[in-house]
């Protein structure tokens, strides 16, 4: 059974791209076969693995405007058992037309359903809103990851996500699990363990126990192209979403 | 001429609501009457202000789909000579309801106008997307302010955003002008100042003077239900923040 990961918060700047980055990453280290989606239209996971959204081709926009091409078209090799699908030159040209597709909720998830490469892990990243491109994510899924940032407000966006969430498991997605919600940028702010102890309350076993602290590497490793396990293996970055990776395939067996 | 500024970047997390916040209370300071507005669904800023977004109302909610209703109608005082614009309970079914509206665009800058209290600033803040909410506050608005994190990638997302402002001011709203660009949380990434100065190459006399440091006063600043002016007076992010007030109205007098 193929694990499709959306791995989505409408809060900016949590770690959503960082996360996709590094736990597929590190999924590939596990010896698992991965690929990722970029579905957000300033395409960072794509630059991040040195390739251009602008002119890299076919992409996601093509995949998602014509039936006929399956994830397999357009994910790209980057590193050993690791594929990138590049967001495309215009991904909110391609929302906007999708709009007015009668099976606008459920292309993604043909084309992964299509896809004759066969792999273990699919991870999506997505932009900050609820809008169809995220929808396209959480209905090609069958689990849910959510990144949190450790801060004042960090657990306010979660509640509308969730409810945005029931409705597609009950309207066209069944299979959407919550895989769980993970810490992220942990001690950028002083409070930040009294917020993850609320957030166990709040989320009791969905928090996960792996947490990604503050570290600079994670943040400067996409300027050079690099995850940050290749960047600098040892930062705490790096072995934090080693330990996400093991705890997620746990969780999947 | 009351100063509209809209604060915008589609991308997440780069200081949209706290520059509205901190911003607003610095032009409040120098004495000015500010109103500030705020259109993002997760009411970041008015719980930031201590204000609860889901049941504080009249709301922008209201505001949005009765014609009726002025900005004046719906800001509630929060300090000498500052009033904020709760976003509501569900702002994100009212961005979708306000879609099938012929006067889609216009609802908040008609708002505005009628509005009996005299204000100087009215500063909005935007989600981390280019819907219908933000195109509301770029129509309403005469100048736009665009915070950029200075992190890789920063400047990615601030092309697309300049091609939707030039788009709007060519077909809604002529009066619409760049304020500029404000490097935020300056400093939480080793080659902050490289990034500086691509952004002076870029933005030219387009990227103020003033820059906000990294600085976690104002990361824990809305724990409290403050501006980091009011609770750290003396923190870097405060004294950048009253810099750029003095800034933006040394600009726009
Ligand atoms: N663990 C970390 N430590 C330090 N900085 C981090 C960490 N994770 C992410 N960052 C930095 O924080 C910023 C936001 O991260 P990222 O882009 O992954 O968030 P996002 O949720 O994908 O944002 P958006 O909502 O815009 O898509 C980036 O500059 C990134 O480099
Ligand atoms: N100068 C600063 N120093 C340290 N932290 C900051 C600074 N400015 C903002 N932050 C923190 O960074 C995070 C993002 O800031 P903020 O919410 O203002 O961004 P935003 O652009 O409004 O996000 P969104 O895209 O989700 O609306 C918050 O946790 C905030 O407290
Ligand atoms: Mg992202
Ligand atoms: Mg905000």
């Amino acid at each position: 059974m193929r694990r499709v990961i959306a791995v989505a918060n409408q809060k900016g700047g949590v770690g959503k791209t960082t996360t996709v980055v590094n736990l597929g990453a590190a999924l590939a280290d596990l010896g698992y076969r991965v690929a990722l989606i970029d579905l957000d239209s300033q395409g960072a996971m794509t630059v991040s693995f040195g390739l251009n959204p602008y002119t890299t081709k076919p992409s996601m926009v093509n995949l998602l405007l014509n039936k006929d091409i399956a994830l397999s078209d357009v994910a790209k090799s980057v590193a050993e058992r690791l594929q990138v699908a590049p967001a495309g030159s215009d991904l909110l040209s391609a929302e906007y037309r999708l709009l007015k597709q009668p099976d606008r909720t459920t292309r993604l998830r043909d084309a992964i359903e299509k896809s004759r490469d066969d792999v273990d892990y699919v991870l999506i990243d997505t932009p900050p809103n609820l809008g169809l491109l995220t929808v396209n994510g959480l209905v090609a899924a069958n689990q849910l990851l959510i990144p949190v940032k450790t801060e004042y407000l960090a657990m306010r966006g979660v509640r509308p996500l969730l409810e945005s969430v029931w409705l597609i498991r009950d309207r066209i997605n069944p299979d959407l699990q919550l895989l769980g919600v993970v810490p992220t940028m942990h001690g950028a702010s002083p409070n930040a363990d009294a917020i993850v102890s609320e957030m166990s309350k709040v989320f009791r076993n969905k928090l996960l126990k792996s947490t990604i602290p503050m570290d600079e590497a994670a943040a400067v490793a996409p300027a050079s192209r690099q995850t940050v396990l290749d960047y600098r293996p040892a930062s705490r970055a790096a072995v934090a979403y080693r330990e996400l990776a093991k705890e997620v395939s746990d969780v999947l067996r």
